[in-house]
This record gives structure tokens, sequence and C-alpha cells, in this order.
């Protein structure tokens, strides 16, 4: 799976979300990530969140709008998006990640998953990671 | 506002073979993105050219170098949102097109729709002008690898890349 979430100069947020889904997967298996919620939400007035992992797993906790209300009650970026990945995976067992970026321009990044590739540019200064703690 | 760009490249047991790949691909996927914001562009269609970015990629489970299912196909996913409106768009079991996500920009801003599968997003996207691919051309080494490496095992990782196995990831 691969993501993104922008902020643009008028301050308006979009995410995208595109995946090939898991490998030896069933004719026809649906995953999280064409359900809005689950892989992919946007909300100006909020932030934006794309996820990526074992994707019965992302839909069942609808990952995504899960990081979105933890901000819209006050966590940031990072807060929500640690919490909520961390707590689908002790709910739930499988693992995950996820991006985010709040109506200010924050970054979270988390993943419970060993690796999630990620880069970010803010202020013309790129950065990027792939293990834990980078 | 600064604008401001995020792009993952897939969660899981990412093996070190993978990892410089997959690093090279989500900078150059970030310096598309942000190429656009820096030119008053959209976030739309910064986080579409983006996502377009890596699904040329076959270091990305995405377009070209999709996973595999049971049959050895590639069946693809993708959707995209608005913030400012909300307005939603999605496809899923798409086996012959190279940018999913494309599509689904066009069913946000062309369908009354939110999500559109199977032979009904062939149709929308033949209608809406996106050239078809031959799905064998969507498939890679490493995908067709890591179908046989499932066929062998038989059973799903916790993840989504790879089985959950102690690979060479610390």
């Amino acid at each position: 799976t691969v993501g993104a979430v922008a902020l643009d100069c008028k301050g308006h947020i979009a995410v995208a979300t595109s995946t090939g889904g898991m490998s030896g997967k069933a004719v026809g298996r649906i995953g999280d990530t064409p359900q809005i919620g689950s892989g992919t939400y946007a909300d100006d007035y909020i932030g934006g969140v794309s996820t990526t992992g074992h994707g019965e797993t992302i839909l069942k906790y609808c990952l995504a709008h899960s990081i979105i209300k933890l901000m819209e009650n006050g966590k940031d970026a990072s807060t929500a998006t640690k919490m909520a990945v961390e707590g689908m995976t002790k709910r739930l067992n499988n693992t995950a990640g996820a991006i985010t970026l709040s109506k200010n321009g924050d970054v979270g990044i988390h993943f419970s998953s060993q690796r999630l590739a990620w880069a970010y540019i803010k202020s013309n200064k790129l950065f990027y990671g792939i293990n834990h703690d980078e | 506002m600064v604008p401001t760009i995020i792009v993952h490249g897939g969660a899981g047991d990412i093996p070190g073979s993978r990892v410089e790949g997959k690093l090279k691909g989500v900078k150059l996927a970030a310096v598309i993105g942000q190429r656009i914001l820096s030119e008053g562009g959209s976030a739309l269609d910064a986080v579409e050219a983006a996502v377009v970015s890596m699904e040329n990629d076959e270091y990305f489970n995405a377009g070209y170098g999709s996973v595999l299912n049971l049959r050895g196909e590639v069946e693809m996913e993708a959707s995209i949102m608005c913030g400012k409106d909300l307005n939603v768009g999605a496809v899923t079991l798409i086996k012959e097109f190279l940018h999913p996500i494309s599509i689904a920009h066009k069913v946000l801003t062309d369908s009354p729709h939110s999500l559109l599968g199977g032979e009904g997003a062939k149709l929308f996207a033949l209608e809406k002008g996106f050239s078809p691919v031959p799905p064998e051309s969507l498939i890679s080494e490493h995908a067709r690898a890591a179908l046989n490496s499932f066929l062998e095992h038989g059973e799903f990782g916790r993840t989504e890349i790879g089985m959950d196995t102690k690979s060479d990831v610390g």
C-alpha cells in the first residue's frame, strides 16, 4: 500500500491511498484502502490520515477515522496516530501503520509493524525513515 | 499556511533488500507532491501525483508491483478524499489500469457515487479515457515470488508485507 496526505497553501487537506492488497488474497477480496474512514480520511477542520497494514484489521477498527476523532478531541497528530495504531494492535493483534497531518501541518507517523517507509517535506526540508525511532 | 506533504510506502516485515528502493521511492513521491504544492497547486493534485509516482514503482504494493491474489492476478483498489467538502472517490477490484488512484480521483469529480468496483469501475475508467494495460504488465517478479512464498506457508502474516517471520528487521 502507498499513501499521501497534503496540506496546500489555501489550508485544504487531501488524502490518497492505493494498494494491490494482500499477497495470496482470495479473488474478489476487498480490503481497507477503498473504505473511507479505514484506509483514508480527510477533513479540513481536523486533518488527514492514510493507513497501511493488515487490511481486515484496519477496517474493523476504522483506523483512519479513529485517528481523526482523537485529534478532534484534542490529541496532537503524533499522539493520536500512536494511540490509535497501538490501540488497534492491542485489541485485534495484527499490525498496521499510519501517516497523519493535522490542519496546522503537524505530522504524525506511527506503526506497530516492523517497518514503514515514509517521507515528508515541510518548510522545504525533506525527512524520511523506515525503522522505528527514525 | 505552509504547504506540507507526507507519504508512506507500506507497513510490514520489509526485508533489508527492499529498504533502499522504498526509501528512494517515498522521497521521490514527496518531492513530486511538494513541487505541485509550492506552485500553488491543490492538495488533491499533490496527493494524486505522489501516489501515481509510487504506483509506477515496483518497490511498492500498488499499481505496477502490486501483490497477487490466489489466481496470480493483480486486483487493485484506491481511495482519495478532499477535506474541504468531505468529497470522496474510490475504486476496487481494478485489474488492468496502472493508476487506480487517478480513476478514484475521477470518481470523486465525475461520478455521483463514492465507490465503484469490478466491471463497473472498468467501464467508468474506459468512459473517462483511461487506457487499459495488459494485466500481466502489472506483475513484478517480486510479487510472483511473494505469492509463491505465501502458497508454501498457506497463512497470512499479521501485517501487509511479508510473513510475520523474524526477517532481518531488528
